[in-house]
Protein backbone atom coordinates (compact mmCIF):
# COMPACT_ATOMS: atom_id res chain seq x y z
CA UNK A 1 0.00 0.00 0.00
CA UNK A 2 1.36 3.39 -1.18
CA UNK A 3 1.02 6.14 1.38
CA UNK A 4 1.02 9.78 -0.01
CA UNK A 5 1.30 12.76 1.80
CA UNK A 6 -1.43 14.38 3.65
CA UNK A 7 -3.05 17.50 2.51
CA UNK A 8 -3.66 18.22 6.67
CA UNK A 9 -7.00 19.43 5.70
CA UNK A 10 -9.14 18.63 8.40
CA UNK A 11 -8.17 20.25 11.24
CA UNK A 12 -9.64 19.92 14.41
CA UNK A 13 -8.21 22.58 17.51
CA UNK A 14 -9.14 22.96 20.75
CA UNK A 15 -7.28 26.49 20.77
CA UNK A 16 -7.06 28.87 18.01
CA UNK A 17 -3.84 28.96 16.01
CA UNK A 18 -2.43 32.56 16.83
CA UNK A 19 -3.53 31.93 20.62
CA UNK A 20 -0.48 31.62 22.87
CA UNK A 21 -1.51 30.43 26.44
CA UNK A 22 0.39 32.23 28.95
CA UNK A 23 -0.22 32.57 32.62
CA UNK A 24 -1.95 35.72 32.84
CA UNK B 1 -7.82 29.91 34.51
CA UNK B 2 -4.95 28.97 31.98
CA UNK B 3 -2.50 29.50 34.81
CA UNK B 4 -0.05 26.55 35.11
CA UNK B 5 -0.14 25.15 38.34
CA UNK B 6 3.64 24.42 39.50
CA UNK B 7 3.28 22.98 43.40
CA UNK B 8 0.67 21.45 45.37
CA UNK B 9 -2.19 18.72 44.31
CA UNK B 10 -4.78 19.28 41.24
CA UNK B 11 -7.41 16.68 40.65
CA UNK B 12 -6.89 13.60 39.35
CA UNK B 13 -7.54 9.76 40.01
CA UNK B 14 -4.97 7.72 40.68
CA UNK B 15 -5.96 4.07 39.63
CA UNK B 16 -4.18 1.09 41.33
CA UNK B 17 -2.18 -1.24 39.76
CA UNK B 18 -3.93 -4.75 38.98
CA UNK B 19 -2.66 -7.64 41.07
CA UNK B 20 -0.67 -10.53 40.30
CA UNK B 21 -0.73 -10.38 36.56
CA UNK B 22 -2.69 -13.41 34.83
CA UNK B 23 -1.32 -15.36 32.03
CA UNK B 24 -1.05 -12.39 29.53
CA UNK B 25 -3.29 -12.22 27.06
CA UNK B 26 -2.81 -10.38 23.38
CA UNK B 27 -4.96 -6.80 22.92
CA UNK B 28 -8.60 -6.93 22.11
CA UNK B 29 -9.80 -4.91 19.29
CA UNK B 30 -13.38 -4.60 18.65
CA UNK B 31 -14.69 -2.61 15.62
CA UNK B 32 -18.38 -0.93 16.19
CA UNK B 33 -20.76 0.89 13.80
CA UNK B 34 -23.02 2.55 16.32
CA UNK B 35 -25.53 5.03 15.61
CA UNK B 36 -25.46 8.20 17.08
CA UNK B 37 -27.87 10.91 17.30
CA UNK B 38 -27.78 13.83 14.93
CA UNK B 39 -28.49 17.19 16.24
CA UNK B 40 -31.32 19.17 15.27
CA UNK B 41 -32.23 15.89 12.76
CA UNK B 42 -34.47 12.74 13.44
CA UNK B 43 -32.04 11.02 11.80
CA UNK B 44 -29.49 8.91 13.03
CA UNK B 45 -25.71 9.15 11.87
CA UNK B 46 -23.88 5.97 11.54
CA UNK B 47 -20.42 6.02 12.72
CA UNK B 48 -17.47 3.11 12.93
CA UNK B 49 -14.12 2.93 14.75
CA UNK B 50 -12.57 0.44 17.23
CA UNK B 51 -12.08 -0.22 20.75
CA UNK B 52 -8.75 -1.87 21.76
CA UNK B 53 -8.71 -3.01 25.41
CA UNK B 54 -4.95 -3.99 26.82
CA UNK B 55 -4.28 -5.98 30.24
CA UNK B 56 -1.08 -4.80 32.08
CA UNK B 57 -0.88 -1.62 30.61
CA UNK B 58 2.93 -1.16 32.55
CA UNK B 59 4.35 -3.57 30.63
CA UNK B 60 2.36 -3.31 27.58
CA UNK B 61 1.37 0.29 26.76
CA UNK B 62 4.28 2.87 25.45
CA UNK B 63 3.70 6.40 24.63
CA UNK B 64 6.22 6.80 21.59
CA UNK B 65 8.08 9.74 20.53
CA UNK B 66 7.50 10.45 16.44
CA UNK B 67 10.16 8.24 14.51
CA UNK B 68 11.42 6.71 17.86
CA UNK B 69 13.90 8.46 20.73
CA UNK B 70 14.55 11.85 19.81
CA UNK B 71 11.70 12.86 17.74
CA UNK B 72 10.13 15.29 19.93
CA UNK B 73 13.38 17.10 20.29
CA UNK B 74 13.84 16.79 16.63
CA UNK B 75 10.16 18.29 15.97
CA UNK B 76 9.96 15.13 13.66
CA UNK B 77 6.55 14.13 12.08
CA UNK B 78 5.91 10.62 11.48
CA UNK B 79 3.01 8.72 10.33
CA UNK B 80 1.31 6.66 13.30
CA UNK B 81 2.78 3.32 10.54
CA UNK B 82 5.96 4.46 10.37
CA UNK B 83 6.67 4.71 14.09
CA UNK B 84 4.57 2.18 15.33
CA UNK B 85 6.33 -0.72 12.88
CA UNK B 86 9.68 0.81 14.26
CA UNK B 87 8.53 0.15 17.79
CA UNK B 88 6.60 -3.26 17.37
CA UNK B 89 3.33 -2.14 17.81
CA UNK B 90 0.23 -4.45 17.93
CA UNK B 91 -1.91 -1.59 18.75
CA UNK B 92 -1.36 1.82 17.82
CA UNK B 93 -3.20 4.96 17.77
CA UNK B 94 -2.19 9.25 17.16
CA UNK B 95 -1.32 9.99 20.87
CA UNK B 96 -0.82 13.93 21.95
CA UNK B 97 -1.53 17.41 20.43
CA UNK B 98 1.22 19.36 18.35
CA UNK B 99 1.95 22.23 16.02
CA UNK B 100 1.50 21.03 12.36
CA UNK B 101 3.58 23.57 11.32
CA UNK B 102 6.79 23.68 13.47
CA UNK B 103 6.25 19.96 14.86
CA UNK B 104 6.19 20.60 18.00
CA UNK B 105 5.15 17.96 20.74
CA UNK B 106 3.05 19.44 23.15
CA UNK B 107 2.09 19.06 26.81
CA UNK B 108 3.48 16.68 29.24
CA UNK B 109 4.91 13.87 27.35
CA UNK B 110 6.83 10.70 29.32
CA UNK B 111 8.03 8.12 26.78
CA UNK B 112 8.89 4.63 28.50
CA UNK B 113 10.69 6.15 31.48
CA UNK B 114 12.21 9.89 29.83
CA UNK B 115 10.16 13.07 29.98
CA UNK B 116 10.82 14.80 26.31
CA UNK B 117 7.76 17.13 26.95
CA UNK B 118 6.90 19.46 29.47
CA UNK B 119 3.63 21.65 29.87
CA UNK B 120 5.01 23.76 32.37
CA UNK B 121 2.05 22.71 34.86
CA UNK B 122 -0.06 24.33 32.05
CA UNK B 123 -3.89 22.54 32.55
CA UNK B 124 -4.98 19.98 30.33
CA UNK B 125 -5.99 16.59 31.05
CA UNK B 126 -3.39 13.98 31.51
CA UNK B 127 -3.66 10.51 31.45
CA UNK B 128 -0.26 8.56 32.06
CA UNK B 129 1.49 5.13 34.16
CA UNK B 130 3.58 5.45 37.24
CA UNK B 131 6.66 3.43 37.82
CA UNK B 132 4.53 0.92 39.86
CA UNK B 133 1.70 0.43 37.63
CA UNK B 134 -0.91 3.21 38.90
CA UNK B 135 -2.77 4.69 36.43
CA UNK B 136 -3.13 8.28 36.31
CA UNK B 137 -5.84 10.38 34.87
CA UNK B 138 -6.70 14.22 35.51
CA UNK B 139 -5.02 17.37 36.06
CA UNK B 140 -1.65 17.52 37.82
CA UNK B 141 0.78 20.41 38.39
CA UNK B 142 4.31 19.84 37.52
CA UNK B 143 5.89 19.39 41.03
CA UNK B 144 3.46 16.16 40.29
CA UNK B 145 4.56 15.82 37.49
CA UNK B 146 7.61 15.49 38.07
CA UNK B 147 8.08 13.18 40.84
CA UNK B 148 10.53 11.36 41.41
CA UNK B 149 9.67 8.59 44.48
CA UNK B 150 7.28 6.81 42.35
CA UNK B 151 7.35 8.57 38.68
CA UNK B 152 5.81 8.36 35.44
CA UNK B 153 6.83 6.28 32.72
CA UNK B 154 4.25 6.71 30.40
CA UNK B 155 2.36 10.05 30.08
CA UNK B 156 0.16 11.87 27.78
CA UNK B 157 -1.23 15.26 27.29
CA UNK B 158 -5.05 15.37 25.94
CA UNK B 159 -7.24 18.32 25.98
CA UNK B 160 -10.89 17.56 28.08
CA UNK B 161 -11.17 14.60 30.57
CA UNK B 162 -14.04 13.05 29.57
CA UNK B 163 -14.86 10.36 32.22
CA UNK B 164 -14.24 10.92 35.63
CA UNK B 165 -14.60 7.60 37.89
CA UNK B 166 -17.35 6.64 35.75
CA UNK B 167 -19.03 9.75 35.66
CA UNK B 168 -19.22 12.41 32.35
CA UNK B 169 -16.95 15.22 32.97
CA UNK B 170 -16.66 17.53 30.13
CA UNK B 171 -18.44 20.16 31.72
CA UNK B 172 -16.30 20.17 34.70
CA UNK B 173 -12.86 20.38 31.92
CA UNK B 174 -14.09 23.26 29.93
CA UNK B 175 -14.13 25.28 33.02
CA UNK B 176 -10.73 24.19 33.86
CA UNK B 177 -9.22 24.09 30.87
CA UNK B 178 -9.67 27.77 29.97
CA UNK B 179 -12.53 27.65 28.10
CA UNK B 180 -13.64 31.31 30.06
CA UNK B 181 -10.68 32.93 27.91
CA UNK B 182 -11.13 30.97 24.46
CA UNK B 183 -11.07 34.00 22.05
CA UNK B 184 -13.51 32.84 19.61
CA UNK B 185 -15.46 30.27 20.98
CA UNK B 186 -13.60 27.17 19.46
CA UNK B 187 -13.03 25.45 22.92
CA UNK B 188 -16.54 25.19 22.78
CA UNK B 189 -16.93 24.12 19.28
CA UNK B 190 -13.93 21.84 19.65
CA UNK B 191 -16.18 19.64 22.39
CA UNK B 192 -19.05 20.11 20.05
CA UNK B 193 -18.47 19.71 17.00
CA UNK B 194 -18.13 15.96 15.35
CA UNK B 195 -15.70 14.76 13.71
CA UNK B 196 -13.10 11.63 13.93
CA UNK B 197 -11.94 11.04 17.63
CA UNK B 198 -9.27 9.33 19.82
CA UNK B 199 -9.27 8.64 23.22
CA UNK B 200 -7.48 6.75 25.91
CA UNK B 201 -8.27 5.50 29.66
CA UNK B 202 -9.04 2.56 31.49
CA UNK B 203 -11.43 -0.08 33.06
CA UNK B 204 -12.51 -1.15 36.75
CA UNK B 205 -10.25 -3.46 36.09
CA UNK B 206 -7.01 -1.33 35.48
CA UNK B 207 -6.93 -2.19 31.79
CA UNK B 208 -5.84 0.46 29.15
CA UNK B 209 -8.48 1.24 26.80
CA UNK B 210 -7.77 3.08 23.43
CA UNK B 211 -10.47 4.65 21.59
CA UNK B 212 -10.73 5.77 18.04
CA UNK B 213 -13.97 6.79 15.75
CA UNK B 214 -13.93 7.78 12.49
CA UNK B 215 -15.15 11.25 10.50
CA UNK B 216 -14.73 14.37 9.53
CA UNK B 217 -14.75 17.66 11.24
CA UNK B 218 -18.59 18.96 10.82
CA UNK B 219 -19.43 16.09 8.47
CA UNK B 220 -19.31 12.80 10.42
CA UNK B 221 -18.29 11.36 13.64
CA UNK B 222 -18.79 12.44 16.66
CA UNK B 223 -18.56 15.20 19.64
CA UNK B 224 -16.65 14.47 22.92
CA UNK B 225 -20.14 14.09 24.57
CA UNK B 226 -20.91 11.62 22.81
CA UNK B 227 -17.43 9.85 22.86
CA UNK B 228 -17.84 9.90 26.60
CA UNK B 229 -21.09 7.77 26.36
CA UNK B 230 -20.04 5.55 24.31
CA UNK B 231 -17.16 5.29 26.74
CA UNK B 232 -19.33 4.95 29.39
CA UNK B 233 -21.20 1.84 28.60
CA UNK B 234 -18.40 0.06 27.49
CA UNK B 235 -17.44 0.25 31.02
CA UNK B 236 -14.26 2.53 31.65
CA UNK B 237 -13.67 4.36 34.34
CA UNK B 238 -11.20 7.38 33.41
CA UNK B 239 -10.80 8.76 30.12
CA UNK B 240 -9.64 11.92 28.70
CA UNK B 241 -9.45 13.31 24.82
CA UNK B 242 -6.61 13.35 22.44
CA UNK B 243 -6.38 14.35 19.14
CA UNK B 244 -8.57 13.96 16.55
CA UNK B 245 -9.86 15.18 13.45
CA UNK B 246 -7.05 14.49 10.34
CA UNK B 247 -4.85 13.11 13.36
CA UNK B 248 -7.01 10.22 14.11
CA UNK B 249 -5.27 7.38 12.80
CA UNK B 250 -5.65 3.56 13.57
CA UNK B 251 -3.01 1.01 12.64
CA UNK B 252 -3.27 -2.71 13.96
CA UNK B 253 0.27 -4.76 13.19
CA UNK B 254 1.59 -1.89 11.52
CA UNK B 255 -0.76 -1.44 8.84
CA UNK B 256 -3.16 1.65 8.63
CA UNK B 257 -6.80 -0.03 9.82
CA UNK B 258 -9.18 2.80 9.71
CA UNK B 259 -10.03 5.73 7.45
CA UNK B 260 -8.64 8.58 8.22
CA UNK B 261 -10.22 12.06 6.97
CA UNK B 262 -7.22 14.29 5.23
CA UNK B 263 -7.42 14.11 2.41
CA UNK B 264 -3.85 13.23 -0.12
CA UNK B 265 -1.82 16.23 -1.47
CA UNK B 266 -1.31 14.69 -4.99
CA UNK B 267 -5.16 13.27 -5.59
CA UNK B 268 -8.30 14.23 -3.13
CA UNK B 269 -10.31 11.52 -4.38
CA UNK B 270 -8.31 9.47 -1.70
CA UNK B 271 -7.61 9.86 1.77
CA UNK B 272 -3.91 9.68 3.16
CA UNK B 273 -3.05 9.47 7.04
CA UNK B 274 -1.22 12.72 8.60
CA UNK B 275 2.31 12.58 10.18
CA UNK B 276 1.72 13.24 13.47
CA UNK B 277 3.65 13.50 16.65
CA UNK B 278 3.88 11.30 19.28
CA UNK B 279 2.38 7.79 19.17
CA UNK B 280 -0.14 5.44 22.11
CA UNK B 281 1.14 1.76 21.45
CA UNK B 282 0.14 -1.63 22.94
CA UNK B 283 2.55 -3.97 22.17
CA UNK B 284 3.59 -7.49 23.64
CA UNK B 285 3.80 -6.89 26.75
CA UNK B 286 7.82 -6.19 28.30
CA UNK B 287 10.06 -7.40 31.38
CA UNK B 288 10.37 -5.35 33.83
CA UNK B 289 13.75 -4.31 33.52
CA UNK B 290 13.47 -6.23 29.96
CA UNK B 291 17.01 -7.74 30.09
CA UNK B 292 15.79 -9.41 33.33
CA UNK B 293 18.57 -8.20 35.07
CA UNK B 294 20.95 -10.46 33.08
CA UNK B 295 19.47 -13.71 34.76
CA UNK B 296 16.87 -14.50 32.84
CA UNK B 297 14.77 -14.24 29.51
CA UNK B 298 11.88 -11.99 29.07
CA UNK B 299 9.13 -14.08 27.65
CA UNK B 300 5.54 -12.25 26.69
CA UNK B 301 6.62 -9.94 30.31
CA UNK B 302 7.63 -12.93 32.07
CA UNK B 303 11.43 -13.34 33.14
CA UNK B 304 12.22 -16.65 32.83
CA UNK B 305 15.44 -16.67 35.68
CA UNK B 306 18.26 -18.71 33.89
CA UNK B 307 19.97 -21.51 36.08
CA UNK B 308 18.50 -23.27 39.40
CA UNK B 309 19.06 -20.26 41.89
CA UNK B 310 17.97 -16.70 40.79
CA UNK B 311 14.27 -15.81 40.99
CA UNK B 312 11.77 -13.27 41.43
CA UNK B 313 9.98 -11.61 39.44
CA UNK B 314 13.07 -9.54 37.99
CA UNK B 315 15.38 -12.60 38.42
CA UNK B 316 17.25 -10.52 41.25
CA UNK B 317 16.96 -12.79 43.69
CA UNK B 318 19.37 -15.65 44.45
CA UNK B 319 17.33 -18.14 46.28
CA UNK B 320 19.33 -21.10 47.40
CA UNK B 321 16.04 -22.87 48.89
CA UNK B 322 14.26 -22.92 52.20
CA UNK B 323 16.77 -23.59 54.21
CA UNK B 324 19.08 -20.58 52.82
CA UNK B 325 22.36 -22.39 53.45
CA UNK B 326 21.64 -23.25 56.54
CA UNK B 327 22.70 -19.93 57.51
CA UNK B 328 26.32 -21.35 57.34
CA UNK B 329 27.03 -19.65 53.66
CA UNK B 330 25.68 -17.61 51.13
CA UNK B 331 23.86 -18.25 47.96
CA UNK B 332 25.60 -17.61 44.97
CA UNK B 333 24.39 -17.94 41.28
CA UNK B 334 26.39 -21.91 41.64
CA UNK B 335 24.27 -22.42 44.54
CA UNK B 336 25.42 -22.49 48.23
CA UNK B 337 28.80 -21.08 48.96
CA UNK B 338 29.87 -22.37 52.13
CA UNK B 339 31.64 -20.82 54.68
CA UNK B 340 34.85 -22.07 56.04
CA UNK B 341 34.36 -25.33 58.46
CA UNK B 342 30.97 -26.18 56.53
CA UNK B 343 30.43 -28.39 53.77
CA UNK B 344 27.33 -29.99 51.90
CA UNK B 345 24.68 -28.33 49.33
CA UNK B 346 22.42 -26.65 52.15
CA UNK B 347 26.00 -26.06 54.24
CA UNK B 348 24.24 -28.20 56.50
CA UNK B 349 27.90 -30.42 57.41
CA UNK B 350 30.48 -29.42 59.47
CA UNK B 351 33.88 -30.22 58.02
CA UNK B 352 34.82 -34.18 58.79
CA UNK B 353 37.20 -34.94 61.59
CA UNK B 354 41.08 -33.95 61.32
CA UNK B 355 39.65 -31.19 57.94
CA UNK B 356 39.10 -27.59 58.30
CA UNK B 357 38.95 -24.14 55.69
CA UNK B 358 36.98 -23.40 53.23
CA UNK B 359 35.30 -26.74 51.41
CA UNK B 360 37.20 -28.65 54.00
CA UNK B 361 40.18 -28.94 51.93
CA UNK B 362 42.88 -28.66 54.41
CA UNK B 363 44.19 -31.16 56.95
CA UNK B 364 44.58 -30.23 59.89
CA UNK B 365 48.04 -30.11 61.27
CA UNK B 366 48.16 -30.21 65.20
CA UNK B 367 50.71 -32.12 67.52
CA UNK B 368 49.92 -35.70 68.21
CA UNK B 369 47.38 -35.62 65.37
CA UNK B 370 44.82 -33.92 67.41
CA UNK B 371 42.10 -32.36 65.83
CA UNK B 372 41.29 -28.31 64.90
CA UNK B 373 38.94 -26.06 64.69
CA UNK B 374 36.88 -26.78 61.85
CA UNK B 375 36.70 -23.12 60.60
CA UNK B 376 40.48 -21.82 61.29
CA UNK B 377 42.31 -25.03 61.45
CA UNK B 378 43.01 -23.43 64.94
CA UNK B 379 44.86 -26.31 67.38
CA UNK B 380 43.46 -24.89 70.46
CA UNK B 381 40.23 -25.94 69.34
CA UNK B 382 37.63 -26.93 71.65
CA UNK B 383 34.60 -29.09 71.42
CA UNK B 384 33.20 -31.45 73.42
CA UNK B 385 34.66 -34.36 71.78
CA UNK B 386 38.38 -32.79 71.93
CA UNK B 387 37.46 -31.48 75.12
CA UNK B 388 37.47 -34.96 76.36
CA UNK B 389 40.21 -35.93 74.56
CA UNK B 390 42.22 -33.11 75.53
CA UNK B 391 41.68 -33.82 79.40
CA UNK B 392 43.09 -37.01 79.65
CA UNK B 393 45.40 -36.13 77.76
CA UNK B 394 45.88 -37.91 74.69
CA UNK B 395 44.87 -37.19 70.74
CA UNK B 396 43.86 -39.87 68.49
CA UNK B 397 45.53 -40.16 65.00
CA UNK B 398 43.67 -38.48 62.61
CA UNK B 399 43.84 -42.17 60.60
CA UNK B 400 42.08 -43.41 63.40
CA UNK B 401 39.14 -41.09 63.68
CA UNK B 402 36.11 -42.05 61.68
CA UNK B 403 35.15 -40.29 58.99
CA UNK B 404 32.94 -37.59 60.31
CA UNK B 405 30.60 -37.27 57.17
CA UNK B 406 30.14 -41.07 57.88
CA UNK B 407 28.76 -41.10 61.34
CA UNK B 408 29.62 -38.02 63.17
CA UNK B 409 26.76 -38.73 65.28
CA UNK B 410 28.16 -42.23 66.36
CA UNK B 411 31.36 -40.36 66.80
CA UNK B 412 30.52 -38.43 69.07
CA UNK B 413 28.13 -40.28 71.57
CA UNK B 414 30.28 -43.29 71.38
CA UNK B 415 33.29 -41.83 72.80
CA UNK B 416 31.22 -39.68 74.98
CA UNK B 417 29.35 -42.73 76.49
CA UNK B 418 32.96 -44.79 76.42
CA UNK B 419 34.13 -41.91 78.59
CA UNK B 420 31.41 -42.04 80.93
CA UNK B 421 31.24 -45.51 81.37
CA UNK B 422 35.15 -45.16 82.16
CA UNK B 423 34.83 -42.71 84.73
CA UNK B 424 31.91 -45.23 86.45
CA UNK B 425 34.14 -48.05 85.76
CA UNK B 426 36.61 -45.79 87.42
CA UNK B 427 34.91 -44.37 90.78
CA UNK B 428 33.64 -47.94 91.61
CA UNK B 429 36.67 -48.91 91.48
CA UNK B 430 38.45 -46.46 93.50
CA UNK B 431 35.09 -47.12 95.44
CA UNK B 432 35.83 -50.49 96.22
CA UNK B 433 39.08 -50.25 97.39
CA UNK B 434 38.59 -47.58 99.91
CA UNK B 435 36.30 -49.44 101.44
CA UNK B 436 39.12 -52.20 101.29
CA UNK B 437 41.12 -50.30 102.82
CA UNK B 438 38.54 -48.79 105.83
CA UNK B 439 37.74 -52.22 106.69
CA UNK B 440 40.93 -53.36 107.14
CA UNK B 441 42.31 -50.77 109.32
CA UNK B 442 39.47 -51.31 111.68
CA UNK B 443 40.14 -55.09 112.16
CA UNK B 444 43.71 -54.13 112.84
CA UNK B 445 42.55 -51.30 115.54
CA UNK B 446 40.50 -54.15 117.52
CA UNK B 447 43.66 -56.13 117.70
CA UNK B 448 46.16 -53.38 118.57
CA UNK B 449 44.99 -53.37 122.45
CA UNK B 450 46.40 -56.12 125.41
CA UNK B 451 45.47 -59.42 125.58
CA UNK B 452 45.93 -62.19 128.16
CA UNK B 453 46.47 -65.72 127.22
CA UNK B 454 43.98 -68.23 128.99
CA UNK B 455 45.86 -71.20 129.74
CA UNK B 456 43.56 -74.34 130.10
CA UNK B 457 41.90 -74.60 133.07
CA UNK B 458 42.84 -77.58 134.39
CA UNK B 459 44.55 -80.34 133.63
CA UNK B 460 43.96 -83.92 135.24
CA UNK B 461 42.07 -81.70 137.54
CA UNK B 462 44.88 -79.36 138.68
CA UNK B 463 46.04 -76.29 138.22
CA UNK B 464 49.52 -76.18 136.87
CA UNK B 465 52.18 -74.38 138.50
CA UNK B 466 52.15 -71.47 136.06
CA UNK B 467 48.24 -70.91 136.83
CA UNK B 468 48.93 -70.83 140.42
CA UNK B 469 51.52 -67.94 140.01
CA UNK B 470 49.58 -66.03 137.71
CA UNK B 471 45.90 -66.54 140.04
CA UNK B 472 48.32 -65.05 142.93
CA UNK B 473 50.33 -62.36 140.92
CA UNK B 474 47.89 -60.25 138.83
CA UNK B 475 50.63 -58.19 137.60
CA UNK B 476 52.20 -61.33 136.00
CA UNK B 477 51.17 -60.88 132.08
CA UNK B 478 52.55 -61.10 128.65
CA UNK B 479 52.77 -58.47 126.39
CA UNK B 480 51.87 -59.49 122.47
Amino acid sequence: LSTGESLNDDLLLPYPRTRTRLPR
Amino acid sequence: DCRPVRNGTRPHESWPPPGRARPHRGPVVRRFVSYFPDSGNVSRRAVSGHLTVAAAPLRSFSVLEPGGPGGCAAKRLVTVEETARAAGCLVAQNGGFFRMDTGECLGNIVSNGDQVGSSGGLQNAQFGIRQDGTLVTGYLSEEEVLDTKNPFVQLVSGVVWLLRNGEVYIKESEEAECDKTQETGSFSKFVNVISARTAVGHDREGRLVLFHADGQTEQRGINLWDMADFLKKQGVVNAINLDGGGSATFVVNGTVSNYPSDHCKDNSMWRCPRRISTVVCVHEPRCNPPDCNGHGTCVQGTCHCTGHFWGGDDCSILDCGPSNCSLHGLCTENGCQCHAGWIGSNCSQVCPLGRYGPNCQYACTCENSCLCDPKSGNCNFTSTVQDILSQVGQCLGTSMVPKNEEHPYFTKTAWLSLTLALALLLLLSAAANVTFILGSRASRRRLDGEYAYHPLQEMNGELNSLEKEQQGDPTFSIKD
